[in-house]
């Protein structure tokens, strides 16, 4: 049965996220409003977008997620 | 290249390491011999040198560990995050960890255990990962044949930015990646494969989609790990579905990712003379290949399985207009794409006459 897209959709928001907080020091979200928390995601995927030459988008897209799908090394991009 | 905040470094140059583990995928000396290989990478191009010591505390502690292994940044598991390293520095500092729970290898199976160890020795010696993604230190992996294996330009930057150049009388070098937009960027080979246009460059093709016109960057190695670097000319053959690589005066054939059995073949299969040694460019169309070698033209019937009478020809007289030496061509609905140097220059097979010339880096929307 194909994924319903909430589910697709809840699944890539917790890609995203685990990879931005592993590779680009996103803050963790438990005391930030949605709103901010947002904000800070759009803010650091368009830093990783920046680092992988993709496009700027702030969003999830398909080239992105492809690229936070690849096996990699543990360091973080950013930072120490 | 990008050195970690700080640029911590050994101050001294003579440096440890000691491996506290293995992992029983490999033999032992399997482990130490692309342990002391991947050290090797970053001691050609430095004065840094390393000794494997068996006791007590070395600079760089090598060790193969699952999940939570307290340090606070746990392995996932097989694949995702392979391994990490530290910068350097007393206690942890310079240590590499490697997931247990992945395959390690010596081949061109995931995971490159000497691939993935020289890129964590890189952090170890104070280096960040590269954007650059034909870098070693790039984050994500890419198999490279090891036995070839030659560090890239930019990350023979990095190590001699942190502890400056070999003591060897000639500096090395490395590879540099291709940039699309340069001006005087020249493709080795263009073929068509099922409605996209690769371009092979190096170790590299940039890999153009017809309907989003989208171009990514990719290693050959990532798609054919089988296929060697440098390849000279490639052609797709619409009816059978296969697309022809061409170096030297080897060639292989290839189904979508997957080679054919029996290859690589000697060109002689398609009628060459021993004193032809590589061929150019290549292109099929109506049942027709045509092979351009220097300035010569030669033209092999598919069917047949022979190379044509009154060939081979110059390639002026076959396609008036192109007076050049040919290093790539493809084929686009009823035009030949001849890519010379940093042009390229459109055949119409109407009119039998070149209609236009411009840019070649113009197909990777530069």
């Amino acid at each position: 049965l194909p994924v319903p897209p909430e589910d697709l959709e809840e699944k890539n928001a917790k890609t995203v996220e685990n990879y931005l907080r592993k590779f680009y020091h996103l803050p963790s979200t438990q005391f930030q409003s949605a709103r901010r928390n947002s904000t800070m995601v759009a803010e650091k995927l368009r830093e990783m977008q920046r680092f992988f030459g993709l496009a700027e988008t702030g969003k999830a897209d398909a080239a992105t997620l492809e690229m936070m799908g690849k096996p990699r090394c543990g360091v973080p991009d950013t930072g120490d | 290249f990008r050195l970690t905040p700080g640029s911590p470094k050994w101050t001294h140059t003579n440096l440890t390491y000691r491996i506290i583990n293995y992992t029983p995928q490999l033999s032992k000396t399997t482990v130490e011999t692309a342990i002391e290989k991947a050290f090797r990478v970053w001691s050609v191009p430095s004065p840094l040198t390393f000794t494997e010591i068996s006791q007590g505390e070395a600079d760089i502690n090598i060790a193969f560990v699952p999940r939570e292994h307290g340090d606070n940044s746990p392995f996932d598991g097989p694949n995702g995050i392979l391994a990490h390293a530290f910068q350097p520095g007393q206690g942890i500092g310079g240590d590499a960890h490697f997931d247990s729970e992945e395959t390690w290898t010596q081949d061109s199976r995931n995971y490159n255990l000497f691939l993935v160890a020289a890129h964590e020795f890189g952090h170890s010696l104070g280096l960040s990962h590269s954007s650059d993604p034909g870098a070693l230190m790039y984050p994500n992996y890419a198999y490279s044949d090891p036995s070839t294996y030659s560090l890239p330009q930019d990350d023979i930057n990095g190590i001699q930015t942190l502890y400056g150049p070999s003591n060897s009388p000639i500096q090395p070098t490395g590879p540099s990646t291709p940039t699309a937009c340069d001006p005087h960027l020249r493709f080795d080979a263009v073929t068509t494969l099922r409605g996209e246009i690769y371009f092979f460059k190096d170790k590299y093709f940039w890999r153009r989609h017809p309907q989003l016109r989208e171009v990514d960057l990719n290693f050959i190695s990532l798609f054919w790990p089988f296929l060697p670097n440098g390849l000279q000319a490639a052609y797709e053959d619409f009816d059978k579905d296969l697309v022809f690589l061409f170096k030297g005066r080897q060639y292989w054939a290839l189904s979508g990712y997957d080679i054919q059995q029996g290859y690589p073949r000697d060109i002689a299969n398609y009628g060459f003379p021993s004193s032809v040694r590589a061929i150019d460019a290549a292109v099929s169309y109506r049942g027709k290949t045509y092979f351009f070698v220097n300035n010569q033209c030669w033209r092999y019937d598919n069917s047949r399985g022979t190379m044509d009478p009154g060939y081979p020809r110059s390639i002026s007289r076959a396609f008036p207009g192109i007076n050049c030496r040919v290093d790539a061509v493809f084929l686009q609905n009823s035009f030949l794409l001849f890519f010379s140097g940093p042009q390229y220059f459109a055949f119409n097979l109407v009119t039998h006459s070149v209609t236009r010339a411009a840019r070649s880096n113009l197909w990777l929307n530069c």
